[in-house]
């Protein structure tokens, strides 16, 4: 464990909970793509099948837990508790576009040929896209609630955090897995644009609203 | 290969 991937873990525990509690307070899934959190379900479910298999330490195995149920509660609050507050109508993203290519290259590309090592390469790769229904219904709607853009960027700086994170782990322990690398770069080059807005506008206490 | 190192990350 290092400082780069401790941070990282702690940055995004906090954007699940400052997620769930945005909903829970207010009530309300206004502005969050319910696509996304289905994906992140999806992600963490299909990663942390070696939960009972695998222990690792109390550390690993209880952010697993916490990551599984807290991103199952938020799905369920957005599609069952509060679903007359859930914007469908933006949130239009065809995440089978994303769920079967995902899931054939992690057929095609991966470290083993096993069932475990798939799934887990299918999580890593659909990790790297699940935020795309969120942008997209962000750009449809033209602006995000100030604390979905905190929430976003902690979510993007967690994965930021981890390619810190690799780099440090290849220097200093010669650890380097290509396929979470390459699927990390890409997650966090897809909110550059949401990085710069953030850094432009919501740090200065404007609103996150993309130009028309 | 990389899948035999324990996949300590989260």
């Amino acid at each position: 464990m290092n400082i780069f991937r401790l941070v990282g873990d702690l940055s995004h525990l906090l954007a699940i909970f400052v997620l769930l509690l945005k909903i829970w307070k207010s009530r309300s899934c206004a502005g969050v793509s319910g696509k996304s959190q289905i994906l992140f379900a999806l992600v963490f479910i299909t990663r942390y099948l070696d939960l009972f298999t695998n222990f690792i330490s109390v550390y690993n195995s209880l952010m697993k837990v916490i990551f599984i149920a807290s991103t199952v509660a938020t799905v369920y609050l957005m599609y069952i508790k509060f679903k007359a507050t859930y914007d469908s109508n933006h949130d239009t993203f065809r995440i089978e576009f994303l769920v079967v290519p995902v899931g054939g290259l992690a057929f095609l590309v991966n470290h083993d040929f096993t069932p475990l090592e798939i799934l887990w390469t299918f999580s890593i790769y659909l990790e790297s896209v699940a935020i795309l229904p969120q942008l997209f219904m962000i750009s449809k709607t033209g602006e995000a609630e100030t604390i979905t853009s905190h929430y976003l960027f902690a979510l993007g700086s967690y994965r930021a955090l981890y390619l810190l994170n690799w780099i440090y782990r290849y220097y200093f322990e010669g650890y380097f897995d290509l396929i979470a690398v390459v699927a990390g770069c890409v997650q966090t080059i897809l909110y550059c644009d949401f990085f710069y807005l953030y850094i432009t506008k919501v740090m200065w206490g404007k609103k996150l609203s993309l130009p028309a | 290969n990389d899948s035999d190192v324990n996949k300590d990350e989260l």
